[in-house]
This record gives structure tokens, C-alpha cells and sequence, in this order.
């Protein structure tokens, strides 16, 4: 689901 | 966040300052024997632009919304310095890599291999295929001029050892985290490849006081 994806690295 | 991470970042960041303090210590991008390709720039201008859309809706530390805003302000910046201020000393003429073919690529592989098929989701993919491949115009033009500055070779060390740290950092990551991202570690792989020549370069010639030039 697309709001479980976090990009959390620059 | 852990040193490889951390410590990568910082390098980006220095790549950065090294670009601005060549450019204002020679009030050119041309410099005497060496050029900065404005393609590179305003390809990574873009690829900030594009994967930092979450700006303001995801917060996740000061550390990160910090260096976001950093990284666009300065890519702006410096496209910015490019395109106005240093305009007369930019010669296109060297910068001839075909920057188009790797944004309608990126373009078109994030539509196709991404995590999610929305908008978001797609310009981040977007912009981590075009950050793979966006220093190739500045290693074309170095080719193609043949030889290079020494400031512009740490500027390059700079920014390859940020991409040889993240590679690192995945490692720790998968291992300590069960961290997982294809995308970005297959795109990583790809960029940290682009400057395996130029690094051999550097280490047999610019850490010895040689000049930087191509045989």
C-alpha cells in the first residue's frame, strides 16, 4: 500500500 | 541512522562546498583547465526537486527536513550561479552529453519499475534512476576535455565516496534492520559503477600530486 512506504534516506 | 549514513551525507555535503568554493574562487565555472557541466547540475536540481515532494508532509527529524531543504537550495543555487551569473564562462560547447536520453529513460522506467503506482511514488522513483546517471555529463565532458582541475577531481572523490559509503551503510542496514530496497540499492550499484575509472584515476595520479588526465 502506498502510505506503508517511507523513504527515510536522503 | 548509522556512521556509514551519516558520514556519506556529510560527504555529499562537502562535494557540495567544494563546487561552490571552486566556483567562487575562480568567479567561473570554466576555471583554467576544467569545466563543470551545467547538464550534471541541473540534472541534480531536478532530482532533488523530485524526490523531495514529501517536504512538508512527512516529518522525520530535523536532521532530514534540514538537509532536504539544504540540497534543493543549493542545486538551485548553483544552476542558478550557472545560468545568470557565470553564463559567459559556461561553454556549452563541451557539455554535449545527450542529458535528454537519461531523463526520458528514467522517466520512462519509473512508470514501469516502481513501488507504487502513484504520483509520489513515481517522481521518487523518478528521481533515484536519474540520480544514478546524472554525473555522466560531467565524466563525459572530463573525457572529453582530457584532463581536470584538482579541485574538480575532490569534488568528484567527494561525491563518489558518498555514493561507496551508501552502498556500505545498505549493508550494515540489511543486517542490522532486515532493511530491504531494490530499487535504490540496484540504482545505487549502478552510480557507485559510473566512477570506478574516475576513482583510479584519482588514487594513481591526484593523491600522488600528478595531474588528473586521461591516457
Amino acid at each position: 500500500v502506498a502510505e506503508d512506504i517511507e523513504h527515510d534516506e536522503l | 541512522m548509522n556512521l556509514f549514513r551519516l558520514v556519506a551525507d556529510l560527504m555529499h555535503l562537502v562535494s557540495i562546498f567544494i563546487l561552490l568554493l571552486k566556483m567562487q574562487k575562480t568567479r567561473s565555472v570554466a576555471g583554467r583547465c576544467s569545466r563543470i557541466s551545467f547538464k550534471t547540475q541541473a540534472l541534480y536540481a531536478t532530482v532533488f526537486l523530485t524526490r523531495y515532494t514529501d517536504l512538508f508532509a512527512n516529518f522525520q527529524s530535523l536532521y532530514n527536513t534540514t538537509m532536504k531543504v539544504f540540497f534543493i537550495a543549493s542545486s538551485l543555487y548553483i544552476v542558478f550561479l550557472m545560468k545568470f551569473k557565470f553564463k559567459a564562462t559556461n561553454d556549452p560547447r563541451l557539455d554535449t552529453f545527450k542529458a535528454q536520453y537519461v531523463v526520458g529513460g528514467a522517466a520512462a522506467l519509473a512508470l514501469i519499475v516502481n513501488y507504487a503506482f502513484t504520483v509520489q511514488e513515481v517522481l521518487w522513483t523518478f528521481s533515484i534512476y536519474l540520480e544514478a546517471v546524472a554525473i555522466l555529463p560531467q565524466l563525459f565532458m572530463l573525457t572529453k576535455t582530457g584532463e581536470a582541475e584538482v579541485i574538480t577531481t575532490h569534488y568528484l572523490f567527494a561525491l563518489g565516496t558518498y555514493r561507496g559509503l551508501y552502498l556500505v551503510n545498505w549493508i550494515y542496514r540489511y543486517w542490522t534492520e532486515y532493511y530491504v530496497d531494490w530499487i535504490v540499492w540496484i540504482a545505487g550499484a549502478v552510480q557507485t559503477g559510473l566512477y570506478c575509472d574516475f576513482f583510479y584515476i584519482y588514487f594513481t595520479k591526484v593523491l600522488k600530486g600528478a595531474k588528473f588526465e586521461l591516457p
